[in-house]
């Protein structure tokens, strides 16, 4: 049954990564890949045409404008370009948005927001990193508040995961903090990842129309 | 001040990759 689409696929996304494969690695089946394919298409050649995911290319998929700077985009554009040229290739954005599978283990959910809010890739997260954090969240939300309350919502913050008191949030802490707050890891799980082949059912469509 | 910064983070429309999956015009 997968010979066909499969095919058709490799035609497709020539030098990618065999659906099966990337399947078979991640928390997604042959035919979400495939539908992942829909979406990938359509963000690679949105602005630049070469079949890769530029920057603001992503920024474009994410916000509707390909100039809006955002600490997240750049972060999670940072962590999906997993051979670091530069641009998101299909095998690095189907390996990574598995994370984001609602399925997948909260063991790699953990560890990406780790990597994530790990904003200078430090091996810690920084009372530092996350007051800039908390400060994007504000400036993208338009919202004010005074700096002593960033400041009080930063140290409660820390009191809770800093549990060794040396100041900065270590993968150990990190883990220990998100059994404790499992809300933490919200943003690590999109429901429509559930549904892809619904979300973006033509090339199911119509490669089980050729089946 | 009780609030706890990362919930707040995962609970934010811009630190959210839903923005993906909804239809653009």
């Amino acid at each position: 049954m997968g010979c066909a689409s499969s095919r058709q696929f490799g035609a497709r996304a020539a030098g990618h990564v065999e659906p099966e494969v990337l399947a078979s690695d991640t928390s997604f089946t042959v035919n979400e890949v495939e539908a992942l394919y829909e979406l990938y298409k359509r963000m690679s050649f949105s602005i630049i045409k070469d079949g890769l995911i530029h920057k603001e290319e992503f920024q474009l998929a994410l916000f509707r404008n390909s100039k809006k700077a955002n600490l997240f985009a750049d972060r999670v554009f940072d962590l999906f370009d997993l051979k670091r040229t530069g641009v998101i290739d299909f095998e690095e954005f189907v390996r990574s948005l598995s994370v984001f599978h609602p399925k997948a283990p909260t063991s790699e959910k953990t560890a990406f927001a780790f990597k994530l809010y790990d904003l200078r890739g430090t091996g810690y997260i920084e009372k530092e990193e996350l007051r800039e954090l908390v400060l994007a969240l504000l400036d993208e939300s338009d919202l004010c508040l005074s700096d002593s309350t960033v400041e009080a919502i930063v140290d409660n913050t820390f009191s809770q995961a800093d549990s060794n008191g040396d100041g900065k949030i270590d993968p150990e802490e990190w883990e220990e903090f998100v059994k404790k707050n499992p809300a933490a890891l919200r943003n690590m799980s999109l429901p429509y990842l559930q549904d892809i082949t619904m979300a973006f059912p033509s090339f199911i469509t119509r490669s089980e129309a050729k089946d | 001040t009780n609030l706890n910064a990362f919930e707040i983070i995962s609970f934010s429309s811009g630190f959210d990759l839903s923005g993906l999956f909804i239809e653009k015009e």
